[in-house]
């Protein structure tokens, strides 16, 4: 149940633009993304083809991103599908399928041209459609044990192997293997693994989209739902996934992010000793299995510090959690480890709202840099210096035009971000408590409030339910 | 909620991971907009591709069949002032209004809530066995005056920080009710005045609980959602 996409390496958003047009490639043709994998499987000639979202047409190629005069374009109109053994760096099984463009022998020799006969006279390996030698590139022609090699360019030394890495060592995994991002797409047992963009032959939640950060690009091997170690879903219809056996690295990875008084981004570095939930239930212990069976055992999850029942974050949700010591609550996170700060610390301050602030400051509170005031992008600003001319918005330092209550901001370089504060902060401590609260309005008459098209609800509902 | 009951709050989100587990609550202030807080999110730039807010249901984890039940995506996060605690999220389609959705009423800038008014909180997280947990909860809490709350905290209320007085009973939010709305009934509609947020321990029945005080973000909301 593989299908044909398997030989694909998929570049989302990407097209290939060649420089000159020889061979040229063919006409485009209707067709879903497997049926164009197919024709150009069946093809000697073509190594990619471009698929057009919209227009579901598909453009066969000759060349990759590796050809001469051929670079990669984004364009969010295409798709890109290259043939994996023209990408590969790496050999499957003895690498006789190797198609990359590797020239040179373990030993650092230069290959000499397949077309060529000096300095070594050979009949038997010319370049021709079906065998894939090609300029001086290493290959396997006569699925030598030892790999890809060439005929080298030193009178001296007649052919050598190239020592391209088998996929399965080329790149090694750390922990459990969830930052591995190499090209290993056969399980342990030798089974190919499914595509995580289809959902045959098996149907599963990790769609890359929804999983951006997992790296689940084509069939490789991957960890997305933090289990021992890398695995696929499989194209055999009888066995849904499967590890996959990946060399593990000598050296344990640098630990970053570690935090014990407080949490950062989801937690997954947090090593502090919080083990009671909100609702006052103790965690369960990790090397434990009662009340709750569990598969994060602790000597298999060994970069995840599994202490004692300390709330952790082995498995990337949203904070850190445990499992509770209560058999009918299962998980709780522990939402009240304090979150670290993650702002700029602050060396200027303002007064009021900061509508006189003057000062240089051109970076956002998060580190972002500001937009010019005058510029149009990427933003496209409501108050600029025409519209505020006394704001003295010059440059990209931060400003309050609008008295904006909570200080000096900026429209930011960040696309996603329109606007932002700045790393400034009120002159009086931020966070020390009003004796007065100035800022708080006295309690308005409830009749002078008016509210439209909100806050109103079924009434009835709310017994009906009781 | 804990010690609350089944109830209708159809301005009550529940926002969902990528494994379409619910982990925090929100409160729609637009049809495209949802309130909830910094605590429920890894950070100001999250990339939310997967996260979805469930409304329109008064279950947790509805069957299929549920008819009033709407799933949106999100679309991007913004944080809000350091202080503030608060995210809004964008929804990538705004919501469908109908007798199980509704907005919420923002309050106007800098208005103080009066001491005494009763208040309701409303989610689906956990009820330490007080209510039927797969569905939403709500509950009822009186609002405490600022200083008679930042005396019970020895001085330390913040500003940005809104009291409700303990219950005997042991009433209150919980863990997965974070973000959701503490909302107060005023000219006759409901306007979201606080939003909940982690405490140490759940429904103390010695302390006052604490919310975000909106109030004092209103002009940041509006703007946001005018940008």
């Amino acid at each position: 149940h593989r299908s044909p996409l398997n030989d694909f390496q998929r570049l989302r958003a990407t097209k290939l633009l060649a420089a000159s047009t020889d061979p040229p490639p063919l006409q485009p043709e209707q067709g879903s993304a497997e049926h164009c994998a197919q024709r150009c499987a069946a093809s000697l000639a073509c190594r990619a083809f471009h698929r057009d979202r919209q227009s579901q047409l598909c453009q066969l190629l000759p060349w990759t991103q590796h050809s001469p005069h051929v670079q990669l374009q984004k364009n969010i109109h295409y798709d890109l599908y290259q043939k994996k053994d023209y990408l590969r760096d790496c050999i499957m099984a003895d690498g006789s399928s190797y198609r990359g463009t590797r020239a040179m022998t373990e030993k650092g020799l230069h290959c000499q041209h397949w077309r060529a006969t000096t300095p070594h006279d050979h009949s038997r390996f010319l370049p021709s459609p079906r065998n894939g030698l090609e300029e001086n590139y290493c290959r396997n022609p006569d699925q030598d044990k030892r790999g890809p090699w060439c005929y080298t360019t030193d009178p001296n030394v007649r052919h050598q192997s190239c020592g391209i890495k088998k996929c399965e060592d080329a790149v090694c995994m750390t922990c459990n293997g969830e930052e591995y991002r190499g090209a290993m797409d056969h399980t342990e047992s030798g089974t190919e693994c499914q595509r995580w963009d289809l959902q045959h032959p098996h149907k599963h939640p990790y769609h890359p989209n929804k999983y951006p950060d997992k790296g689940l690009d084509d069939n490789y091997c991957r960890n997305p739902d933090s289990s021992e170690r890398p695995w696929c879903y499989t194209t055999d219809l009888g066995r849904e996934r499967e590890y996959c056996r990946i060399r593990r690295c000598k050296k344990r990875p640098p630990r970053h992010n570690i935090t014990t008084g407080c949490f950062r981004g989801k937690g997954e570095g947090y090593r502090g000793q919080v083990n009671v939930t909100m609702s006052g239930i103790p965690c369960q212990r990790w090397d434990s299995q009662t009340p709750h069976q569990h598969h994060f055992v602790p000597e298999k999850y060994p970069c995840k510090d599994l202490q004692e029942n300390y709330c952790r974050n082995p498995d990337g949700s949203e904070a850190p959690w445990c499992f509770t010591t209560c058999p009918t609550v299962r998980i709780a996170f522990c939402f009240h480890i304090r979150r670290c700060p993650d702002e700029l610390s602050t060396q200027e301050c303002y007064h009021g709202h900061g509508e006189r602030y003057r000062g240089h400051v051109s970076k956002t509170r998060k580190g972002i840099t500001c937009q010019p005031w005058a510029a149009q992008a990427p933003h496209v600003p409501q108050i600029s210096p025409v519209t505020h001319p006394e704001a003295h918005l010059e440059e990209n330092y931060c400003r309050n035009p609008d008295n904006d209550s909570h200080g000096p901001w900026c429209y930011t370089m960040d696309p996603r971000t329109p606007f932002d504060y700045c790393a400034i902060k009120p002159c009086c401590a931020v966070g020390q408590v009003l004796v007065a609260w100035p800022q708080l309005t006295a309690t308005l008459p409830a009749d002078a409030i008016a509210f439209e098209q909100c806050g109103q609800r079924d009434e009835r509902l709310q017994w009906k339910l009781r | 909620i804990i010690g609350g009951l089944p109830g209708n709050s159809p301005w009550t989100v529940s926002i969902r991971n990528r494994a379409g587990v619910h982990f925090c609550g929100g409160s729609l202030v637009k049809e495209q907009w949802v309130i909830s807080t910094r605590q429920c999110f890894s950070s100001c730039d999250a990339n939310l591709a997967g996260y979805e807010v469930q409304l329109g249901t008064l279950f947790k984890d509805p069957g299929p069949g549920d008819p009033n039940q709407q799933t949106i995506p999100i679309s991007r996060i913004v944080c809000g002032p350091s202080e503030s605690q608060l995210v809004m999220l964008k929804l990538v389609r705004p919501a469908t209004l109908n007798r199980r959705v509704a907005l919420i009423c923002l309050p106007p800038e800098r208005y103080v809530v009066p001491a005494g008014t009763v208040c309701e909180i409303a989610g689906w997280g956990e009820t330490r066995g007080t209510a039927d947990g797969s569905v939403l909860n709500v509950a009822r809490l009186p609002v405490l005056a600022h200083d008679e709350c930042n005396a019970a905290l020895r001085g330390r209320l913040k500003e940005s920080e809104l009291c409700t007085a303990p219950l005997r009973a042991g009433v209150g939010a919980c863990e997965g009710d974070y973000g959701g709305p503490l909302a107060c009934l005023t000219a006759d509609c409901w306007v979201l005045e606080g939003v909940i947020t982690p405490s140490r321990i759940c429904a103390r029945t010695d302390q006052p609980a604490l919310f975000i005080r909106v109030s004092l973000y209103v002009d940041w909301i509006h703007k946001v959602m005018k940008m």
